[in-house]
């Protein structure tokens, strides 16, 4: 099962993950 | 004789033995190479061969995931439960210390098991992110969508309008409700007046989806409050959905009311994709707070959603079947879409009890009232009366929304 996100943001928007990266419910992904 | 014999049988098995270690090896060797592929590596995409797609498709996945979904509702022999978990467990990697249930006896099959809950605390949620992760998985790709079009993997990509929907833009109005705080830093009390809007002073449950839409402080009777109290889920709009919480209308309603000063130049569209492995605790919640206004449900095919088959099939996101909710966020436009699997074909959102995807074509026909011609089709429905203010179901930072049923 596979979950996508689609989202509208400043163009300061990073991600603060990596492909491949195992993540947990709550971690951080993106910071503006 | 003895010896001879003995020649014999290392001859015997040394030489299969041999053949199934160095196949072993090139098969291991070959799936780490396309597990690289399909996590976004430098190589770019094989796509399967049209005859290929066109042999896999012919499977009757949906009839197989139903099934699959029935066996592993067969309530299993009390001796056979802690055993069994603990073995896929430790096939799938699943974190047992995690789980809130200590006594696995008391899941009566893998689907229970596999829609376990985790216990309270274990999933820390980052308050100063904006967007944090809606599930545990694996993040196989991220990044910004250009022309209407998300890359799925290295040089393949596939059409935003296909995945949600046509101008999933307009589906999300954008906020225009005169509103008044009465404190910012107050807790809010339901009962108590909480905004002005338009003059008329509103209540929370008025708000959050009351039964009197708005009641005047000195004229009001506060038949809303009890009855809101007493019910739990009302029929609201065009779908029935569970009353919000005031926790969550506070929270996401303070961040949505927060003046977003960024000009639409300055704005993109991006994206991620989470995948889930079987082992994987299979809930999912609001990566950040946000209103969700529409939810279209795609019922499309159940191919596997594995990062190999995302290698291979070109438009999987899109031929799976799917639920889209729409939203807005306080940078605008927002959207969450779980996607639909072989082995996890039902999803299932918590406050939309009417949604039910992975359904037989006779159940199609009773409730969608129309005769089912086996094509995918796209039922769109809104939130709209879940938060009369905020036109649509707030959904606060890390809230549980729903998760994926075995099958």
């Amino acid at each position: 099962s596979t979950v996508v996100l689609v989202f509208e943001a400043p163009k300061s928007f990073k991600f603060v993950v990596e492909a491949g990266e195992s993540v947990k419910v709550g971690q951080a992904m993106g910071v503006l | 004789a003895a010896r001879a014999g003995q020649a014999k049988f290392m001859r015997w098995w040394a030489v299969p033995a041999v053949i199934v270690l160095v196949s072993a090896l090139f098969v291991g060797k070959k799936r780490k190479k396309e597990t690289r592929e399909g996590e976004g590596g430098d190589q770019p995409a094989r796509l399967a061969k049209p005859w290929q797609v066109a042999a896999y498709s012919t499977l009757p996945l949906k009839a197989m995931s139903r099934l699959w979904g029935k066996f592993n509702d067969i309530t299993l022999p009390m001796w056979m439960r802690e055993p069994g978990f603990k073995l896929y467990s430790y096939v799938f990697g699943v974190n047992l210390d995690e789980v809130a249930e200590n006594d696995l006896r008391k899941y009566a099959n893998l689907g229970e098991f596999f829609y376990r809950e985790l216990k309270p605390g274990v999933r820390p949620i980052d308050e100063k992110a904006a967007l944090v992760s809606p599930a545990d998985g694996k993040v196989l790709h991220f990044g910004v969508i250009h022309d209407g079009q998300v890359e799925q993997v290295k040089g393949v990509t596939y059409s935003l309008d296909a995945l949600l929907g046509q101008n999933p833009n307009a589906s999300a109005p954008a906020h225009k409700v005169d509103f008044e705080y009465h404190d910012e830093d107050e807790v809010m009390d339901r009962h108590r007046d909480f905004a002005i809007v338009n003059g008329i002073p509103y209540t929370v449950d008025s708000l959050i989806g009351g039964t009197d839409g708005h009641r005047n402080n000195e004229h009001g009777n506060g038949e809303s409050q009890r009855h809101a109290d007493a019910v739990d889920h009302e029929d609201r709009g065009d779908v029935a959905i569970r009353r919000t919480s005031t926790t969550a209308f506070n929270k996401v309603s303070k961040e949505l009311l927060k003046p977003d000063t960024t000009p639409e130049s300055e704005k993109e569209l991006f994206f991620a994709v989470i995948y889930l492995a079987p082992g994987d605790y299979h809930r999912f919640h609001s990566p950040t707070h946000w209103v969700s206004q529409v939810r279209r449900h795609f019922s499309g095919e159940l191919y596997s959603v594995s990062p190999y088959f995302q290698s291979r099939l070109a438009n999987l996101f899109c031929l799976n079947e799917r639920v889209a909710l729409l939203g807005r966020w306080r940078y605008g436009f927002f959207s969450m879409t779980p996607v639909g699997a072989t082995n996890v074909g039902s999803i299932r959102i918590h406050f939309d009890k009417d949604l039910r995807t992975n359904t037989t074509r006779k159940y199609a026909e009773q409730h969608n009232g129309e005769e089912w011609d086996g094509k995918s089709r796209c039922y769109e429905a809104t939130y709209a009366g879940a938060s009369r203010l905020l036109g649509g179901y707030p959904l606060a930072k890390g809230e549980q929304m729903g998760g994926f049923n075995l099958g």
